[in-house]
This record gives structure tokens, C-alpha cells and sequence, in this order.
């Protein structure tokens, strides 16, 4: 999509010996709509077409053979750039490691939170999963079946979350489970109440990952999602669900940019082997289409 | 004259980037604002009408609820992964109950875990029956079994919670159409609406969505939730554009069974540029 849009672009100025500033700011224009059609979030927006159109006009684009080459490269390499530049395989020091999945309604959390116990038990680590979410019907039941699915323990509890979480890492210390996940209720962050709960459980336990569980097709206010989590709570960590949709998932630079939290892992499918790690250079792709 | 003092272009620009982060889209974001220019406004109170005239011009369909002429009505309610369709078939359930109606939910998600679990704590929540048949049943099985249960065919209207599912995966879509013919042979012409479940949260591929469900299946309407939250939906301009004869029916603002109000297009295009 972008890259062809670009290819034509290019193309009506080749006849040119290089490349002028107004077509570099028209190519940029192209830039700045796919970016905000993929759901980047408009401030962000601006500051990677801002940086694109300075790489542009350095002479080693504007003097090159193949300024449409050059152009669209600096776009791919400068979208790697604002996802993290690389790839971040979650790492776990502490013992039990205790993972807190957070997020808004329906991003896909108790999904995560069991993908993730079968993405450890792969690599030979089991999991405790319990669910902190006390106020969605059956989120309990959901939690349990697919721990079971996943080959893991549940820790069924009734306490209030910190309380639970307290009861799962004791557990998880008795019997030498190396993962503790907590899965939580969805929350917006209109409300800075709500999160009271998550500091408390972090409070009460030693939380080594705080996880965003993010939908790709968030709009701009993935942004304000982020922030809030992120200044109410704390996020060291992101996982993108529902990435087997065709969204494009601008989200994923707008929560990036905002946070420089590790984009860990990408849901791509309801089935619990459908987690993997985030490859910043195939995101670009995608977005460049 | 009348227009020397033209309106700042900077007003435009802003109200350009208000339409972009309440996630219009830059295509629809520039078009609005192009009309408006189009309209050469003398003043900021010239802009501010003609931006409301211009998106509220994009909601003119009435978007009343629909019944079949013979009950039981029945409205299913489709859309992706997470989007609130569960919620809001119960939040429906209630509030016809409350007036008066008799309303029953049929609990078509025997994918997910826990979907029959959730449906049916919500149906005890709002005091109506739920027909559920075990999980890993055929929905087209459960749809066709619930319009023949006794208690589901005497309710005035059934509510039909159906499976998450991505609009790019073919099967799944496909599966939607079967489970309508299914209603349709068991109950015929009580299929009233196909109801589009789109997350307030969402981006431009609320879009895609509501196209691609409304090719597959002629949606009747749209419900979209989680307005509680700091999203304004505005894709729901574009859509209303492009997809007039699907209204936005009904607006999820909370996760209790009252949180669930008819959707105002006057309410909406205020909060849009509020
Ligand atoms: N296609 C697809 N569906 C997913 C993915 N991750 C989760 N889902 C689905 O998204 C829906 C919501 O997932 P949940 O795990 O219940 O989301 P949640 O964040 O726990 O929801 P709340 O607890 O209500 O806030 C379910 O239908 C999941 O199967 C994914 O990567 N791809
Ligand atoms: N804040 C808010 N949350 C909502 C609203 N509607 C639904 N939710 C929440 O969103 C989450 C997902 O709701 P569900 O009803 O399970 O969504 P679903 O579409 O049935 O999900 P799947 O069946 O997994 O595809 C739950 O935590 C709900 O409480 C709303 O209008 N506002
Ligand atoms: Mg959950
Ligand atoms: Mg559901």
C-alpha cells in the first residue's frame, strides 16, 4: 500500500536528476496518511514524518540513483526504529517470576495470560495462573479451562487481588513453580481509581513484568491508554493481541514511542499457541504493505 | 463587507486534528474540513455550525429497532473478538424486560471458554431465560434447537450472542451466514436484525469491519460500546457515509446491565468535537 503509493510517486519525478524538497514533501504527505490510516496516533505521527523528511533531505538520498530505493528505506528502517529496533525475548531473573497483565476491556488479557503459561512450558518452565478479576462473569471459569487447555495450574481464589496474588506466590514458592501470571480485570484509564487495585497488588507482591495487553485495532487513544498504565501503575512490558486481524496496528508505535516499554509478544489467534515474539522488521513490512 | 474578517486557517487545522485523534481517519477528517471551507464561514460560530450540520449529515438514517411481525423477534448480534457482544446481548435482554417485554438470550458461542458460563450469570442477573445447549456444539445446532425450545418461542424477543470472530477469516463469516439460514428455516421472517457489535476503542479497522460483515451478511444496524472510555468512535462518520443504510442503533457506555442507551447521533457529534 504505502510502498506502491510511494512507487508511483517516485515514478513521475524520475525523469529528474534527484530529488527536489517538494518531492521529498510530497512523499512525506504519503507517509503521514498511511501512518494515521494505520492508526498511529497523530502526535506520533508527526514526529516520525518530521524525522523522515530530515533523513530525506541529506544528499546521499537526494544525489542517489534510486531516490524511491533510498526513500523507502529510510521509512522501513526509521518505522524498526520507533517499535523498538529489535527483537526483546522476555527475560526472567527472579524466582517465582511474577507476570501482571493488564489492560482494557477485552483486549485479550485471560487469552494472554494462558498463552503465555504455554509459551513457558515450552521452554520446560511451568506456570501458576490466577485471575485478579473478580467482577466479569465466569472470568474465573475462562482462566481455569484454559490453564487446563494449556497443561498449567490454576489457582482458584475468592480474596480481594493483592491478597490473591500474595496466596499465588506463596504457592508458587511451596511447590517451585519458576512462573506466577496474573491475569486482571479490564480497566479504562478514564477512572485513575481503578487503578488503585494494580499498585496494590504490586505493592503486595514482587511484580517482575508489568504487562500491557493491548488490541492491535486501537484507535488514537491507545495513547492515552498507555500513559495512563503506564504513570498510575507502571509498564515494562507490551503484548499485542489480535494481530491476525488485518489491522494495520499503528497502536503498536504510538504505545512504543510513548513508553519505550519492549513490545514482547503479538496474539495472532485465539488458539493458545498463537503467541510470538515481536519482530520490529516484520511489523515494518506490514505497515509499509 | 460581511467576510473581510475571514475565519483563521488555524481554526481548521485544529478542528482537522480534533476529527483525526477522535479517530475519523485523515481521508474522512479532510474531507469534513474541505466542505466546511467549502461553505467560506465568516466566523468561528460559522465553523462550529456547519462541522455539525456537515457529521451530523452522516446519521440520517433512523435507526430504530426493528420486530418481525409475528414474535418471537429475533436480533443477533455478531463483531470481533472482545468488542462487547456478550455485555451488551444481556444489557438488551434487561432493558426490553424492563419494559415489559419477554425477552430470552440464546448462548451461540460454544467456542470460547467460559462464553455459556458468562451468558448464563448475565441471564440470572436480568431475569431471563437462556438457552444453552453443551460446549463444542454446532451454533447452527443451538440456534436451530433454541427456536423450537417452548420458552425461547414464546418470548417476544430473542437475543442471540454469538462467537468473537476476526472479519478476515472466511470460515468463521461463512459460519454466520449458515447459523442465519438456520434461523431462518426454524423460525422464518424472525430474523428482524444483524447486528454489528464494533469496539468504541477501535481504529480505522472498524471500517473494514463493518464492510466486510455488512457484504457477507447485510447487517441491520451497528451497536458500538465502551464509549465510557476516552474513545469517541469517529470512525462511525466514515462509516455512516459509507454504509447509509447501516444506523449506529444503539451505544454501550459501561459494563452493568443499565449501561446500554439508544444512540443519540446529536449526543455523538457533540462529544466528537467537544
Ligand atoms: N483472533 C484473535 N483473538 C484473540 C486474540 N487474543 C484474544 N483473542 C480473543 O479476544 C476475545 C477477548 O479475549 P479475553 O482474553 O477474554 O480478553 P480480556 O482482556 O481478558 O477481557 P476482559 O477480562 O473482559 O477485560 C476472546 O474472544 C479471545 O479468544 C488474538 O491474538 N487473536
Ligand atoms: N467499559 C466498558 N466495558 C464494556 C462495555 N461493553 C462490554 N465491556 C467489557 O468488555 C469486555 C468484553 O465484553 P464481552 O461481552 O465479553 O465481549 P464479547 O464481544 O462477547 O467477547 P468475545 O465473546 O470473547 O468475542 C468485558 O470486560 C465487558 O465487561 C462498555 O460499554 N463499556
Ligand atoms: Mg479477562
Ligand atoms: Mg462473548
Amino acid at each position: 500500500q504505502l510502498s506502491r503509493r510511494l512507487g508511483m510517486l517516485f515514478k513521475k519525478i524520475r525523469g529528474q536528476a534527484r530529488l527536489s524538497e517538494a518531492n521529498v514533501a510530497d512523499a512525506v504527505k504519503e507517509v503521514r496518511t498511511a501512518l494515521l490510516e494505520a492508526d498511529v496516533h497523530l502526535s506520533v505521527t508527526r514526529a516520525f514524518t518530521e524525522e523522515v523528511r530530515m533523513k530525506a533531505l541529506g544528499a546521499d538520498v537526494l544525489y542517489s540513483i534510486r531516490p524511491a530505493d533510498a526513500f523507502v528505506k529510510i521509512v522501513h528502517d526509521s518505522l524498526v526504529k520507533f517499535l523498538g529496533g529489535a527483537v526483546f525475548p522476555i527475560r526472567l531473573d527472579r524466582r517465582p517470576s511474577v507476570l501482571l497483565l493488564m489492560g482494557l476491556q477485552g483486549s485479550g488479557k485471560t487469552t494472554t495470560a494462558a498463552k503465555l503459561a504455554a509459551f513457558f512450558l515450552a521452554q520446560q518452565k511451568s506456570s501458576l495462573l490466577v485471575t485478579l478479576d473478580r467482577s466479569r462473569p465466569a472470568a474465573s471459569e475462562q482462566l481455569e479451562k484454559l490453564a487446563k487447555k494449556a497443561g498449567v495450574r490454576f489457582l482458584k481464589t475468592q480474596a480481594d487481588a493483592p491478597s490473591s496474588a500474595k496466596t499465588a506466590v506463596a504457592e508458587a514458592e511451596r511447590q517451585n513453580v519458576p512462573v506466577v501470571i496474573l491475569d486482571s480485570a479490564g480497566r479504562t484509564e478514564v477512572d485513575p481509581a481503578v487503578f488503585a487495585e494494580l499498585r496494590a497488588v504490586r505493592d503486595a507482591v514482587p511484580v517482575e513484568k508489568k504487562i500491557l495487553v493491548i488490541d492491535a485495532m486501537t484507535g488514537q487513544v491507545a495513547v492515552n491508554v498507555a500513559k495512563g498504565f503506564a504513570d498510575e501503575v507502571g509498564v515494562d512490558g507490551v503484548i499485542l493481541t489480535k494481530f491476525d486481524s488485518d489491522t494495520r496496528g499503528g497502536a503498536a508505535l504510538s504505545v512504543y514511542h510513548l513508553l519505550r516499554a519492549p513490545i514482547l509478544f503479538v496474539g495472532e489467534g485465539e488458539a493458545l499457541n498463537r503467541l510470538a515474539p515481536f519482530h520490529p522488521d516484520r511489523m515494518a513490512g506490514r505497515i509499509l504493505g | 463587507g460581511a467576510f473581510r474578517s475571514k475565519v483563521p486557517e488555524e481554526i481548521l487545522v485544529e478542528l482537522e486534528d480534533r476529527l483525526i485523534l477522535a479517530d475519523a481517519g485523515p481521508s474522512t477528517a479532510a474531507a469534513v474540513i474541505e466542505e466546511i471551507r467549502g461553505r467560506k464561514p465568516a466566523s468561528p460560530e460559522d465553523v462550529q455550525a456547519a462541522l455539525k450540520e456537515i457529521l451530523r449529515s452522516r446519521f440520517l438514517m433512523n435507526g430504530l429497532p426493528q420486530f418481525s411481525p409475528v414474535p418471537p423477534t429475533v436480533w443477533f448480534l455478531l463483531g470481533t473478538n472482545g468488542s462487547g457482544k456478550t455485555t451488551t446481548a444481556a444489557k438488551l435482554a434487561a432493558r426490553y424486560k424492563s419494559e415489559g417485554k419477554r425477552a430470552a438470550l440464546v448462548a451461540a458461542d460454544t467456542f470460547r471458554a467460559a462464553a455459556i458460563e458468562q451468558l448464563q450469570i448475565w441471564a440470572g442477573r436480568a431475569g431471563v431465560p437462556v438457552f444453552a445447549m453443551q460446549e463444542g456444539a454446532h451454533p447452527s445446532a443451538v440456534i436451530f434447537d433454541a427456536l423450537s425450545d417452548k420458552e425461547i418461542r414464546g418470548a417476544d424477543l430473542v437475543i442471540v450472542d454469538t462467537a468473537g470472530r476476526l472479519h478476515t477469516k472466511t470460515s468463521l463469516i461463512e459460519e454466520l451466514a449458515k447459523m442465519s439460514k438456520s434461523c431462518d428455516k426454524c423460525a422464518p421472517s424472525s430474523l428482524a436484525e444483524r447486528l454489528l457489535v464494533l469496539d468504541g476503542t477501535a481504529g480505522q479497522n472498524a471500517l473494514a469491519q463493518a464492510k466486510a460483515f455488512h457484504d457477507a451478511l447485510h447487517l441491520t444496524g451497528l451497536i458500538v460500546t465502551k464509549l465510557d472510555a476516552s474513545a469517541k468512535a469517529g470512525f462511525l462518520v466514515s462509516i455512516g457515509e459509507q454504509l447509509p443504510n447501516v444506523p449506529v442503533k444503539w451505544a454501550g457506555t459501561g459494563e452493568t446491565l443499565d449501561a446500554l442507551s439508544p444512540f443519540d447521533a446529536d449526543a455523538f457529534v457533540e462529544g466528537l468535537i467537544g
